[in-house]
């Protein structure tokens, strides 16, 4: 599940500064 | 002891509302009252936002058609808020000794429904505020965009004007949302009796909160628990249009973020 929401799990592990956002 | 804890538990649980929402639902009733001093731009109609968008953005781009321009507004807004509403997750005493697989599964489901429940508060019979630029949308603006779009945001609209019934302030809210969050029945939970006893928690807490912040609704646990059935089925609304604005519109771009979210969602 982690594999394919990969911008969620980023969000609950690095929060809103990830590049992706 | 236990009604210390429980009061202690909703004290957390509000404090991390405040300290992850930038707009209060008191902070927007102010702006929507008039009593907050700076009224927003009034958005009603195709002129006014080209106004308001070159007043944002610097220049209009009379290429773009305006219902792209709304709904790109929108998918900015939103994942904003899903942003907020996952960093307000992390701070729920226990969200983050959950499976990291399960936190994602509890955000993919509930992020929406803990959305819509604080537009509400941003919402009145008239419009929608957004803040974040200062503006007020007018209802019947939305509704005259062109279908799809158009069905956007109507029904949250109609279930703001139910929910604001409630009348529940921030500190109510915080552990509302909490509680929409921490639900054991989504799909594909690998420990859903871990979450449902965080929820239990969170709604004794709620449960006491509210008969010491309205002593005055005895009913109004019950009232608000009801309503998130509601919202479970403005979410399956919600994505529904938007595979309708997907297939409609080839000019539409997803942002990856909510693709993530939609696929495989209901």
């Amino acid at each position: 599940l982690t594999e394919r929401h990969k911008i969620l799990h980023k969000l609950l592990q690095d929060g809103s500064s990830s590049p992706d956002i | 002891p236990h009604e210390a804890n429980l009061a202690s538990l909703s004290r957390l649980v509000y404090s991390a509302y405040l300290n992850n929402f930038t707009l209060t639902k008191e902070k927007a009733r102010a702006i929507l009252t008039g009593r907050a001093g700076q009224s927003p731009v009034v958005i009603h109609d195709m002129e006014s936002l080209k106004n308001a968008e070159s007043l944002f953005l610097g220049k209009w781009n009379i290429e773009r058609e305006a219902e792209l321009v709304m709904f790109n507004r929108y998918q900015h807004r939103s994942v904003e808020a899903i942003c907020e509403v996952t960093e307000f997750a992390k701070s729920i005493p226990g969200f983050g000794s959950l499976d990291l697989n399960d936190q994602v599964t509890l955000l993919k489901y509930g992020v929406h429904e803990a959305m819509f429940t604080l537009w509400s508060a941003y919402m009145n019979k008239d419009g929608i505020l957004v803040a974040t630029n200062n503006s007020f949308v007018t209802r019947e603006f939305l509704k005259t965009l062109r279908k799809p779009y158009s069905s956007v945001i109507e029904p949250k609209f109609e279930f703001a004007a139910r929910f604001n019934t409630l009348e529940l302030d921030d500190s109510d809210l915080a552990l509302f949302v909490a509680a929409i969050i921490l639900c054991g029945d989504r799909p594909g939970l690998l420990d859903a009796h871990q979450i449902e006893e965080l929820q239990d928690s969170i709604l004794q807490a709620f449960h006491l909160h509210l008969r010491n912040n309205h002593p005055d609704a005895p009913r109004l646990l019950a009232h608000a628990l009801q309503k998130m059935a509601d919202l479970r089925q403005l979410v399956t609304e919600h994505a529904d249009v938007v595979v309708a604005i997907k297939q409609s519109d080839a000019a539409f771009a997803l942002h990856p973020l909510l693709q993530e979210i939609y696929e495989d969602m209901y």
